[in-house]
């Protein structure tokens, strides 16, 4: 892809554990205006999942855009998505570039 | 408390 046609990826996580096991920092307003994967732990479903890397950017979750929302606001939803139990999944619209598409 | 540093904030979950 041409450095304006950023790839994105779908990643759907099971929740096969009984934490998400990811950290992220950044968020509207910061230097990192979208959310970026800083860690991920051994044995949360994330981990489990095997295709969530740490430096990806967070575009989506659950198809609802972060763009534009601070980091507590995009903390919240990643929350409440691992939290809700209609679904026994999350899915994230991730990207390797760090861009602000 | 003094006001957080933003830049550096962090979620685990």
């Amino acid at each position: 892809p041409g450095l304006l046609e950023p790839t994105s990826t779908l990643v759907r996580v099971p929740k096969s554990a009984s934490t998400l096991g990811i950290a992220i920092e950044g968020g509207a307003n910061t230097r990192q205006p979208l959310p970026r994967i800083v860690t991920i732990q051994r044995g949360g479903s994330a981990h489990n999942c095997g295709q969530l890397k740490v430096g990806q950017i967070i575009l989506e979750v659950n198809g609802v855009s972060l763009r534009g929302r601070e980091h507590r606001d995009a903390a919240r939803l990643i929350a409440e998505a691992f939290k809700n139990k209609e679904r026994d999944y999350v899915d994230f619209l991730v990207t390797d570039f760090n861009v602000a598409l | 408390s003094p006001p957080k540093d933003y830049e550096d904030e962090v979620t685990f979950f």
